[in-house]
Parts: C-alpha cells; structure tokens; sequence
C-alpha cells in the first residue's frame, strides 16, 4: 500500500520566503 | 496554448494513506485542521500559510477553473488552474472543491463547495539555511 506524505496533499502557493 | 490544468493525483483516493510529519498515518478523509498545522510546525523546511479564495472563474481548458487566491500576511495574489474536482482543504471545514459532486464520483472524497471566501491551507517553503 503507497503512503503518501502529508505535505503532498497541499499546495505551494507562494513564492519562497525570506524569514 | 494555455497551460494545462493540475491534473488530480491519486492520493485524493478515499482511503489513500497519508503519513503525518510525526509519523502517523491517517486516512486522506479522516485528516483535519489540526493536522496540517502540527505537521508544518515540526517541519524544518514547511510553513501552512492561509489563502483566501479570491475569485473563482472558468478556466479555458474543458472542466477547468482558474482561482485566485490571496497568500499569507503579504496578501500575495496567486492564480491557479485545477480541474474543477480538485479538492482544498478549508480552514476549519475539510476538504472542498468547485465540483464537489464530481470530486465525490470520482474520488469518493466527501467535500464541501469552494466558494469566495474560503481560507484555505496552502504551504511556503521555509527560507533554507
């Protein structure tokens, strides 16, 4: 059975930050 | 030609199994809230950002919406085109999607109606060090 990671179901939607 | 939409990718299958930044395992349908934050603060390189559904309109490939959503404390304006099914998790809600009939058909994934106003949870990677 795949197990996917948690961070796969969710999108980048913004640039990469600087913090 | 326009870019083609995020095709949806298998994981959003009820009953995909998806593991957590600690280690556990859940059901895609059994996620919640609680766990995407749990799982960015443990994450060296990951951080949950809120996006704000800003727009929602119709995409110019066949079943496809182009959504505009407004990104973290910067209000980042960021345009995306998904199919119609592919399915957000809200805020608070769980998962939702512009069809959440067809998301239901075809992937079996009880979802919500994404509608103007939904924050939902969205990732930036972390500066790298």
């Amino acid at each position: 059975v795949p197990v996917f990671p948690w961070h796969s179901l969710v999108p980048f939607l913004a640039p990469t930050q600087s913090d | 030609s326009p870019p083609s939409p995020v095709a949806l990718p298998p994981f959003f299958m009820r009953g995909s199994i998806i593991q957590l930044a600690d280690g556990e395992l859940k059901r895609v349908e059994d996620l919640k809230t609680e766990d995407f934050i749990q799982s960015a603060e443990i994450s060296n390189e990951l951080k949950i950002d809120s996006s704000t559904v800003e727009r929602i309109d119709t995409g110019q490939s066949p079943n496809a919406v182009v959504i505009q959503f407004s990104v973290g404390e910067l209000k980042a304006q960021v345009c995306v085109e998904v199919l119609v099914e592919y399915p957000f998790f809200v805020f608070g809600q769980g998962w939702s999607s512009c069809c959440p009939d067809r998301t239901t058909q075809l992937f079996e994934l009880s979802c919500a109606k994404l509608c103007v106003g939904d924050v939902c949870v969205s990732l930036t990677l972390r500066s790298l060090k």
